[in-house]
Formats: structure tokens, C-alpha cells, sequence
């Protein structure tokens, strides 16, 4: 059952998904699996649904794991799952939030990806597609959306691990992703987690012009990282991708801002400076709990700020 | 399944844009086969690179023959990739 997992341990996609029935199990008017599709080698890709009811409610959406070595990326949505599911009712502000709006919740966004770090290569980041004409595989999947697709920050080389792919939405694990939120058409806010170097990003990555909202989203991910500050005293950046990190183009969050979604943000998680992608599972709570705030700072300042 | 033995992950503390005007070069050879953990992008943030075993002599010397400040993060990537699996051997084995 869900309640007797090891959130402070790695685990497989299987296991993964097991555990996603048992907390739709154990929270059945809370919590829904659905399937968006599935992988280029046909694994199914589930988004959690949270939601009290209600028709097509403004929603959240968060996502982990599209790169798939990161792995405290995956666990870290994992634990939220669970925290979001027994946290409503006894959390008021969650409670309030989720008498809102909906939050969906993608824990393995390259499930072909997690496999192979488990069973082949723990280094791996892309996806796992095949292409003509080459015997390098995968494409980079946050360098596959449709925004500002095969600019700068992006490799053309197929064995590159920055790959960006034929063509914006090759991947069928971005396709699935985007057709999904395309569709659904009320999201106010994105949310993409990955691992490490303790950076909270708004867009843009493939520009470095600002975007129209940069003071406001420096302002709400500022507030953001000093609620996470306050439990460990983990130090975080505040910036746009291409003014703190690097310029980087076909990302998540800059073709969900682009759709219109104000409130898109990309997290780099905790980096302890001495493990890099291969953080202990000792940190997985540690990491994930700090995040939470984070993460529920700015979906409140979502559901106080509608438009 | 690929094995990681011997490969270091060096943390390099650019200074200089010259500094990181070099190792962009370095993440330009595809011979070397680096893999950039954090890439050479600002001397704000680290470099961090998993450089393969075979490569590890070269990467060092062309450091240290160019003043780049570096240590190492990751002794041996196989020493800690293998006690991760132990311990997720022995969780799973545990909730069973």
C-alpha cells in the first residue's frame, strides 16, 4: 500500500507505478491515474490527477523525471504525490488550493529513459527513439518543444546529450505531454522538476531577452526559494534560464509560457556539491521536503492570482 | 550494462573567461568523450565533468598546464553507483 513505501529509496518504474494504484487506492475521491499515452517503447505515461471535483478547473501542472538520470527529480515526485494526497483535509491552504483548482502530477515524464538508467546505463538522459541514419539514440526532450526549436543551447549531433531531435515534438513523450495540455486548455501554471544545482528558472532559456512577466515571476519564485530556504537552508538562484544557467532552446517552460501559461518555472534541485546527478537516497526526503514549499509557495500565489 | 570504472567527476572553479573559453574547447572533443554535468557557461556556477578513465590524464594535465583551478568531486562514479544499487537491493528486499 501507499503508506508503507520507502519514500527515502530509488526505485523502478514498476514499482513506481505500483505505487501510483495504491495512493489512487487509498485516496479515491481525491486522486485519479491517467494514462496521456505512451513511450517510444510503448511503456504508458500516467499524470496523478488531483482534483475535488468540479468541470475542467484551472490547473497546475507539474512534471519530473524528463531527464532521466536525475533521478531525485522522480523521487521527489513521488513523495509529492503522496504529501499532496495526505496533506488535503488537514493542510488548509492545500485544502483551499485544491477546492480550486485541479493539480496534475507527471512523476516519470521519460519513462523509456528511467528503464534504461536502471538497467543499461545510469548516465543516460534522453529519450530512446531511433533515427534514421544514425546509431546514436534518444533526443533530448527539453530541447524538443516548439520554442525557439533548434536555437542556440541545443545540439544538432544525434549523439549529442543536448540533441534536439528531426523536428519541435518529435518525441512522442513531448507530443503526449503537449497534446495533453493543449487540450485540457485551462492551465495557469507549469512546473518542471529537475536535478541538480539548486536553481528556481522562468523563461526564457532560448532567448535572453525578458520575458513580459519577469518581474513578476522573479518576484513569486524569490518568495518561492526562501520558504524552501527556511527548512534546511539550501541557498537557491532566481533567474531565467539563459541569464543563470545557459541559453538553451526547445524547453518545456519556454513553449508553455508561449501558450500562455504566465506562471511556468523549472527547478534544479538540491546539489550537495559532492554527488551530482548520483545524490544518496538519504537526501531524497530531505530534498523533496524542502521543495514541497516551494512548490506550494507558488501554487498559492496561482490560485491568488487567477487570469 | 555500461560500468562507470575509474571515470572521476571534476569539479573545475572557473575564474576567467579565458579559463572558460578552454574548456568549452575541451567539451568540443568528441574523442575525450566528457559527459558536462554542469557546463562552462559562467564563472558564476561550477563546471562539473564525468571524464572516462582513459581521458583522465589528459583532462588533468590540460588543467593544470593551463592554471584551472579543479578538484575531484567523484573519486570513482563505479564506487558510488554500486553502492546505490546495494542500497536499492536491499530496500526492495526489506518491503518485500
Amino acid at each position: 500500500g501507499s503508506k508503507s513505501f520507502n519514500f527515502a529509496a530509488y526505485h523502478t518504474l514498476e514499482t513506481i507505478y505500483q505505487w501510483m494504484d495504491s495512493l489512487v487506492a487509498d485516496h479515491p475521491s481525491l486522486v485519479t491515474k491517467l494514462q496521456i499515452g505512451s513511450s517510444y517503447e510503448n511503456r504508458p505515461m500516467y499524470v496523478l490527477k488531483f482534483s475535488t471535483g468540479g468541470d475542467n478547473r484551472p490547473a497546475i501542472w507539474i512534471d519530473a523525471g524528463i531527464h532521466a538520470r536525475e533521478w531525485v527529480s522522480q523521487a521527489t515526485g513521488v513523495w509529492t504525490a503522496n504529501k499532496i494526497a495526505t496533506d488535503y483535509g488537514r493542510d488548509t491552504s492545500l485544502t483551499s488550493l485544491l477546492n480550486k483548482m485541479d493539480v496534475f502530477l507527471m512523476i516519470v515524464t521519460n519513462p523509456d529513459g528511467y528503464v534504461f538508467t536502471h538497467t543499461s546505463n545510469r548516465m543516460w538522459r534522453k529519450t530512446r527513439s531511433r533515427l534514421p541514419g544514425t546509431t546514436c539514440r534518444g533526443v533530448d526532450p527539453n530541447r524538443n518543444w516548439d520554442a525557439g526549436f533548434g536555437g542556440p543551447g541545443a545540439s544538432r549531433n544525434p549523439c549529442s546529450d543536448s540533441y534536439h531531435g528531426p523536428s519541435p515534438h518529435s518525441e512522442v513523450e513531448v507530443d503526449n505531454v503537449v497534446n495533453f495540455v493543449q487540450s485540457h486548455g485551462n492551465f495557469k501554471s507549469f512546473i518542471s522538476i529537475h536535478a541538480y544545482s539548486q536553481l528556481l528558472m522562468y523563461p526564457y532559456g532560448y532567448s535572453c531577452n525578458d520575458v513580459p512577466d519577469a518581474p513578476e515571476l522573479d518576484s513569486v519564485g524569490r518568495s518561492a526559494v526562501k520558504a524552501l530556504s527556511t527548512l534546511f537552508g539550501t541557498s537557491y538562484k532566481v533567474g531565467s534560464i539563459c541569464k543563470i544557467i545557459y541559453q538553451a532552446s526547445g524547453g518545456s517552460i519556454d513553449w508553455s509560457y508561449n501558450l500562455g501559461i504566465k506562471y511556468s518555472f523549472a527547478f534544479e534541485l538540491r546539489d550537495t556539491g559532492r554527488y551530482g546527478f548520483l545524490l544518496p537516497a538519504n537526501q531524497i526526503v530531505p530534498t523533496a521536503s524542502e521543495t514541497w514549499l516551494a512548490l506550494k509557495n507558488i501554487m498559492e500565489y496561482v490560485r491568488d492570482h487567477p487570469y | 550494462r555500461q560500468l562507470f570504472v575509474g571515470d572521476q567527476v571534476l569539479r573545475v572553479a572557473v575564474e576567467t573567461e579565458e579559463q572558460l573559453r578552454l574548456l568549452a574547447s575541451l567539451e568540443e572533443d568528441e574523442i575525450l568523450q566528457l559527459d558536462f554535468w554542469l557546463h562552462p557557461v559562467s564563472s558564476d556556477l561550477p563546471v562539473d565533468i564525468r571524464v572516462p578513465f582513459a581521458s583522465l590524464q589528459t583532462v588533468k594535465v590540460f588543467l593544470e598546464s593551463n592554471d584551472i583551478p579543479y578538484t575531484v568531486m567523484i573519486k570513482d562514479v563505479q564506487d558510488l553507483l554500486d553502492e546505490e544499487e546495494a542500497e536499492m537491493e536491499a530496500d526492495s528486499v526489506r518491503e518485500r
